[in-house]
């Protein structure tokens, strides 16, 4: 069994294949393109040029065999589509389709691609979502009611923890403080919170939301 | 004040611009390619044809007055790089700008970007991540050394929390515990935990990386 196999050496195929490779995995990259070929192949296990759409290429290189196919191709859906069946028909457990629009990511998961990526879509909603709250540094969604965010007090949550009663107040509970460079894990009920400091907190989202307009 | 102005209305510019509008928020979206303005002009509160490089043109908008613009435009560089020196230095406070690789990031970042975006390549990265650590859901990183993830137990954490004793056994303290479609926050220690659960816990990163290990 190989591990990963990535087709498509553009920007988002390469940074997925060196991201696994720098990280110690089995990596293979093939792109049509000689020149996309020869800029990553010393940084991947191996690289070679082969059309995507090619059957007989894809059984040679054993794409069934893969734990991962990544089809990172961009400008052409019917080439994405054609990989997306080649690589499922031969048996290739999991198969990530990179899509362009939301048609195009349709089609790709009913022909039986297992995940669809939109980047370009998917990094624009998320930088909406981060200007829309820049009091929540980041945000981690546990299912679709809780949340875990790191939030500015701007100075409205000075004292003591158990003084500021945050739990009865507005239902979440602090689970770090981040002073400077400094992150106090689990804070007792006697810390002491002061101007400029970060706190983690997790609780349901609309708790958050009353939290985060107190201190907007 | 304007809030939110985008030059670029592509796969990533009409996300971001789209996000923002559907919560509520005032959006110009400006293009110079005229299909892409009639497709978004009804999602967002103003949508005009411009060139992004056309110093008039952007005076004219007042784009100096939004709290935030973002450079969405791709295939050309010398436009990002306009628009970018054009807008700083017409005065906007917060710049965010599109790049296509780490050297375009670097010339839009020593022009004046305050942020720069790879959205591709972020994605990529993203994606590896989420690849290399499959039994780890989702993370959410506190500085560098600590983080926050939800992580599959599967079936080798099944009991009460206070005999598992994560904290003393790992350095890990359990925040939340993910039961099929239930969530039960900051669980109590007598809270008993079953195969297919997940837990969410806050620790060090390499604590959470042994007990990672554990349960792979
Ligand atoms: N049929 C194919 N077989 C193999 N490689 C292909 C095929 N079609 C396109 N590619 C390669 O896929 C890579 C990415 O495709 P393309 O540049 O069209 O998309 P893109 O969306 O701009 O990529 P990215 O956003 O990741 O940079 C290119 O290096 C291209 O040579
Ligand atoms: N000088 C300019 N002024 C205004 N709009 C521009 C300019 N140059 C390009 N654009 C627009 O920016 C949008 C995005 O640019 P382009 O398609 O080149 O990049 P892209 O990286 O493929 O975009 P995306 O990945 O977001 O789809 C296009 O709609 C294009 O018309």
């Amino acid at each position: 069994m190989r591990e990963y196999l990535i087709m498509g050496a553009g920007r988002f195929g390469s940074a997925v294949a060196e991201t696994l490779y720098d990280k110690g995995h089995d990596v293979v990259v093939v792109d049509m393109n000689e020149d996309a070929i020869s800029r990553i192949m010393n940084r991947v296990t191996h690289a070679a040029i082969l059309d995507a759409t090619d059957e007989v290429a894809l059984k040679k290189l054993g794409v069934g065999n893969f734990d991962h196919v990544i089809i990172a191709i961009g400008s052409s859906l019917e080439a994405s589509i054609l990989a997306t069946v080649l690589a499922k028909s031969a048996g290739a457990k999991h198969v990530i389709s990179k899509a362009n629009s939301q048609l195009s990511a349709k089609v790709l998961a009913s022909v039986g691609a297992d995940e669809v990526i939109r980047p370009e879509h998917d990094m624009g909603v998320r930088l909406a979502q981060q200007l829309i709250a820049p009091s929540i540094m980041d945000s981690f969604h546990l299912g679709s009611h809780h949340s875990v965010v790191e939030i500015e007090t701007k100075g409205k949550l000075c004292g003591r923890l158990e003084d500021l009663r945050l739990p009865n107040r507005y239902g979440v509970q602090v689970i770090a403080v981040n002073q400077g460079n400094k992150l106090e894990v689990s804070p007792s009920a006697d810390f002491e919170l002061f101007e400029g400091d970060r706190v983690v907190v997790i609780g349901a989202n609309e708790n958050i939301e009353k939290l985060r307009m107190f201190l907007a």
